[in-house]
């Protein structure tokens, strides 16, 4: 028997001035998902029950842009994706380009553990989570106004290529000019 | 990009990502997060979950190599994890939580910040930022 031990994320690449609401906002998320998974495993639950559970807990959350809040694609859309791993065995499963499915981490889940294979994408994924029944949702629970604004920003900006969104041009700082990444000032970059 | 890695009383480990991706993808984009060994891995060693500039992340296959070097050079997680940020990800932007089979827990970025928190059965529990 070892120690039971969680670790949790919400993305990386963090605007240096982000506001202190939008701060406490996601270290409260990031909070109560680790006394969720904490529980759990105080309770014996297994390792990939957890991971699943907090996931889905963060999905549902819009302060992280997985799940609802998702960021969008240069068309306005929303194209999720996840995965999953069980090392007891290095089992696993993941999926790609979801629209409707409310909570992407579990239908890789159903994919490692319901499908012969490791990966599906787009329409097959959407298909099996219809066979699976698992709960779709209309795309546009996923859509927030902030998120819509982001993409404008983005747009605008005509650069904005890896996972970090742009925030609010107020919420920039000036003083983190120097540091440039893709091109553009670190100080732009905000939570993915 | 939202993550978790775990390691349960029978030191077990698993790992899970989920994300949007990012903002003004092009449509049809496959990122980091649902490719095993990129931005999600576990075995028996740990559990690896990756966050960030994902097509850096996929180059350097980030997740897996923080295991290789456990497995194969005998690395304790954190250093691991040092390493794979250090070594791998060249001038990519990316962080990683991680867990291994003995209860420790590690992470890595080398952007400004990463939204992170941990907890162990020993009592530790710390959520972070910068």
């Amino acid at each position: 028997m070892v120690g039971w031990a969680i670790a949790v994320h919400g993305g990386a690449g963090v605007d240096p001035s982000l506001p202190a609401e939008r701060q406490e906002a996601a270290r409260r998320v990031l909070s109560r998902c680790l006394a969720l998974g904490a529980s759990a495993l105080r309770a014996g639950r297994a390792a990939v029950d957890v991971v699943e559970m907090v996931v889905r807990d963060l999905e549902t959350d819009p302060v992280f842009n997985s799940g609802r809040g998702s960021a969008l694609t240069r068309d306005g859309t929303v194209e999720m994706e996840a995965s999953i791993m069980d090392g007891r065995g290095r089992r696993c499963g993941a999926v790609s380009g979801l629209t409707t499915v409310k909570n992407p981490v579990s239908l890789a889940r159903l994919v490692m553990d319901r499908s012969p294979h490791s990966y599906l994408a787009f329409d097959g994924a959407e298909e099996f989570a219809r066979q699976q029944g698992v709960e779709v949702v209309d795309n546009s629970y996923f859509v927030t106004d902030e998120n819509v604004s982001m993409l404008k920003l983005a747009k605008e900006a005509n650069s904005i290529l890896y996972d970090y969104r742009v925030p609010i041009p107020e919420t920039c700082s000036a003083g983190a000019g120097a540091m440039q990444m893709n091109g553009l000032p670190i100080s732009i970059y905000a939570p993915e | 990009t939202v993550g978790c890695a775990v390691v349960d009383a029978n030191g077990h480990c698993a790992s899970a990502t989920s994300t949007g991706g990012l903002m003004n993808k092009m449509c049809g984009r496959i990122g980091d997060s649902p490719l095993i060994g990129a931005g999600t891995y576990a075995c028996g060693a740990c559990a690896v979950s990756c966050t960030g500039e994902g097509e850096a992340i996929i180059r350097s296959t980030l997740a897996r190599d923080v295991a290789a070097v456990m497995e194969y050079k005998g690395m304790r997680l954190q250093e691991a994890v040092d390493w794979a940020i250090k070594e791998r990800l060249d001038e990519g932007k990316a962080g990683l939580i991680a867990v291994s089979g003995d209860g420790e827990v590690a992470f890595g970025f080398n952007t400004v910040g990463m939204f992170r928190g941990c907890a162990t059965e020993q009592g530790l529990m710390e959520v972070a930022i910068w």
